[in-house]
C-alpha cells in the first residue's frame, strides 16, 4: 500500500 | 514518521535555506552547481506528481510544494539575476561536447538522465508512467549531486555556505538510512529495495566529502580537496 512504501516519504 | 525520518526532513528543508540565503546574502551563485539544481527540480517534479492524486498528509503535501517551488527559484536566479556569477566553466561534465557530437546537454544527459530513465524502466514498482517517473526520481536524486561534487573537485575549495549546503543534503541522505532501519524494525511489510539500494548508493556518494569537511572542521582549517 502507499502508507507501507517508499512513496510515503519524500 | 518517526524522529531520525523528522530529522532529516528538517536538515532537507535547511538544505534550500541555506543556498538561497547564501545567494542572496553574496548575489552571487560562484561555486553553486546548476547542472545539479535543474536535474533536483526534474527529481522533485517526477516525484510529486503524486500530489495531483495522492493525499498522504498535510506535513508531505507542504513539503513537496516547498521542495518544488525552492528549487525552482534557485534554478530560476541562477539563469536570471546570479547569471553573471555563474561559475559554467566548472559546471562542466566529462562529456561535455561530446556526446553524440552535438545533443544539447550534453553530459548531463548521455550520462545521467538517459542511463536513470533506461534503469526505471528495468527496475519499478510497476509498469505505467507515473510508477516509471517515480522510479526514474529515485534513481536520478541518487546522482544528482555529482555536477556538485565535481565542481568542488575543480575548484578544490568551496566556499562555508556551499558547503555547508552540501553537508545538509548529505546528512539529510544518511538520517533516512537510519530512517529506514528503524522503520524495518518497527513496521510491517516494510520493504522498499529499490529505495533502499539508490539511497545507499546515494550516501556513498557523499562519503569523501564528509571526509574532508570533518578533517576542516576539525582542525579549523580550510576545507580543500586533495589532487
Amino acid at each position: 500500500s502507499y502508507q507501507n512504501s517508499g512513496k510515503d516519504e519524500l | 514518521m518517526n524522529i531520525f525520518r523528522l530529522s532529516g526532513d528538517m536538515l532537507h528543508l535547511i538544505s534550500f535555506l541555506v543556498l538561497m540565503y547564501r545567494m542572496r546574502g553574496q548575489r552571487s551563485c560562484r561555486g553553486v552547481s546548476l547542472k545539479s539544481q535543474i536535474l533536483f527540480l526534474i527529481v522533485f517534479c517526477c516525484r510529486y506528481l503524486d500530489l495531483f492524486f495522492s493525499f498522504v498528509s498535510l506535513y508531505n503535501t507542504m513539503m513537496k510544494i516547498f521542495f518544488i517551488s525552492a528549487t525552482a527559484t534557485i534554478v530560476y536566479w541562477m539563469l536570471t539575476k546570479y547569471r553573471s556569477s555563474y561559475d559554467m566553466d566548472n559546471d562542466k561534465l566529462h562529456g561535455d561536447g561530446s556526446f553524440m557530437g552535438h545533443l544539447p546537454p550534453h553530459g548531463v544527459l548521455g550520462y545521467i538522465i538517459v542511463p536513470c530513465f533506461l534503469l526505471a524502466l528495468i527496475w519499478n514498482e510497476g509498469f505505467e508512467a507515473f510508477e516509471i517517473l517515480w522510479a526514474f526520481s529515485i534513481y536520478l536524486e541518487a546522482v544528482a549531486i555529482l555536477p556538485q561534487l565535481f565542481m568542488l573537485q575543480k575548484t578544490k575549495e568551496g566556499e562555508a555556505f556551499t558547503l555547508l549546503y552540501i553537508f545538509c543534503v548529505g546528512a539529510y541522505r544518511g538520517l533516512y538510512i537510519i530512517n529506514w532501519i528503524y522503520r524495518y524494525f518497527t513496521e510491517k511489510h516494510y520493504w522498499q529495495p529499490l529505495v533502499w539500494v539508490s539511497g545507499v548508493v546515494q550516501t556513498l556518494l557523499y562519503a569523501d566529502f564528509f571526509y574532508y569537511y570533518w578533517i576542516a572542521l576539525r582542525d579549523g582549517a580550510k576545507f580543500q580537496l586533495p589532487g
